[in-house]
């Protein structure tokens, strides 16, 4: 599947 | 990076660096809720877990050291520092907040992007974020006039999610698969949260009056 989008927000 | 969500990271830079103005200047940490310094720091610890794991740039990585330091020193400070520990008025600060840790972590078990460790606790310090300012509203209330320094740490903590609500609505019109729904409805309801305390704010500063919170 899709992986998660990185997180790059604080 | 867009100029919204570095606004929103400054702001909330300024807002932690006037609460460490205040209790290192005046030594004293009265008005400030334990309870809101020790959930910000759940959150914090919450979200960073991929701290060591996902690089994503040197300003990423400096700002969460720096918003996990920040936290840890204030909520040692409030509960060791022999002086500023001294003006912790514990009477007043008497929000169960551990209710809020369980349910938004209850929460998060049921509403994340995906269930695994990583996005359950991200999922659940967005939670948490959104509810963590509840003691420290609820305390001025209770204690009435505000000082200067505790309404400014507020103000700027309250405004910087509402900077991120407008990185968002760029974001989304910016790029194709955008979407943080999670971010995006937490962050309205915890801007919202300060609705009332902006009111009374700008009230206070056109009137050129001491804030104060009605009870």
């Amino acid at each position: 599947g899709q992986t998660a989008p990185v997180k790059d927000e604080l | 990076m867009n100029i919204f969500r570095f606004a929103g990271d400054m702001t909330h830079l300024i807002s932690i660096l006037v609460l460490l103005l205040k209790v290192y200047a005046t030594k004293s940490c009265s008005g400030i809720s334990l309870k809101t310094q020790e959930l910000y720091g759940i959150v914090f610890l919450a979200r960073y877990l991929d701290l060591f794991t996902d690089f994503i740039s040197v300003y990423n990585t400096v700002m969460k050291l720096v918003f996990i330091g920040s936290s840890l020193a204030i909520v040692w400070c409030m509960r060791f520092h022999r002086v500023v520990k001294r003006s912790y008025d514990r009477d007043v600060d008497t929000f169960r907040h551990y209710f809020l840790v369980g349910g938004c972590f209850l929460l998060a078990l049921f509403v994340h992007e995906k269930f695994s460790f990583r996005e359950v606790f991200w999922a659940f310090s967005i939670y948490l974020e959104a509810v963590a300012i509840l003691p420290q509203l609820i305390l001025l209330q209770r204690s009435g006039n505000v000082d200067n320094l505790t309404g400014q740490y507020v103000l700027f903590l309250g405004a910087y999610r509402g900077f991120y609500i407008l990185n968002w609505i760029y974001r989304y019109f910016t790029e194709d698969q955008f979407s943080r729904w999670i971010s995006c409805v937490s962050g309205l309801v915890q801007t919202a949260l300060y609705a009332d305390f902006f009111y009374y704010y700008f009230i206070s500063w056109k009137n050129n009056a001491k804030l104060k919170l009605p009870a």
